[in-house]
């Protein structure tokens, strides 16, 4: 563990509390993609599932336990508690479209064979663009609250942090993993656009809005 | 190098 993990883990944490607070005390999960929410719950439990398998640390379980619960929770929100408040119409973002190119390339590109190392990499490769609903639903209504923002930015955060964890790890330790190097820069990309918007306008008090 | 290894990170 160096000082970039636990920040990168931290940022995390921080996201998806952050989506949480917001849903529960707005009553609202108005500008989030449920979506994205979707394919986020689908690399938990893909990625995850070798907490039955493999004891790393635990803090590695508890963080995997509440990455797991914290998106369930999420799920429940949008679609159960406050499902009259899910944008529906502008959380058009076709997801097969991203769930099928993710199963046929972990398939093809993986370190091993087997179901669980195939499951990893399918999480690892969806991970980097599911938020691409979210962002995509962002664009269609032209903004999204500060809160959301917030969200956006600890999240993506989190990606750009790991790849100096990663950087940090090949140089000390002459560890590395090509396929999570890989999708943890294309990930780390997709939120480039929204990082300049949310440092030039939401940091100076406005509000994150695209250009018509 | 590139095995299948214990992926420790998150």
């Amino acid at each position: 563990m160096n000082i970039f993990r636990l920040a990168g883990d931290l940022s995390h944490l921080l996201a998806i509390i952050i989506l949480l607070l917001k849903i529960w005390k707005t009553r609202s999960c108005a500008g989030i993609s449920g979506k994205s929410q979707v394919l986020f719950a689908i690399v938990y439990l893909t990625r995850y599932l070798d907490l039955f398998t493999t004891y790393i640390s635990l803090y590695n379980s508890i963080m995997k336990i509440v990455f797991i619960a914290a998106s369930g929770a999420t799920l429940y929100l949008m679609y159960v508690k406050f499902k009259a408040t899910y944008d529906h119409n502008h959380d058009s973002f076709r997801i097969e479209f991203l769930l099928i190119p993710c199963v046929i390339l972990a398939l093809i590109i993986n370190h091993d064979f087997t179901v669980m190392e195939i499951l990893w990499t399918f999480s690892i490769y969806l991970e980097s663009v599911a938020i691409l609903p979210q962002l995509f639903l962002v664009s269609k209504t032209g903004e999204a609250e500060s809160i959301t923002s917030h969200y956006l930015f600890a999240l993506g955060s989190y990606r750009a942090l790991y790849l100096l964890n990663w950087i940090y790890r090949y140089m000390a330790e002459s560890h590395y993993d090509l396929i999570a190097i890989f999708a943890g820069v294309v990930q780390t990309i997709l939120y480039c656009d929204f990082f300049y918007l949310y440092i030039t306008k939401v940091l100076k008090g406005k509000k994150l809005q695209l250009p018509a | 190098d590139q095995e299948a290894e214990e992926h420790d990170e998150l």
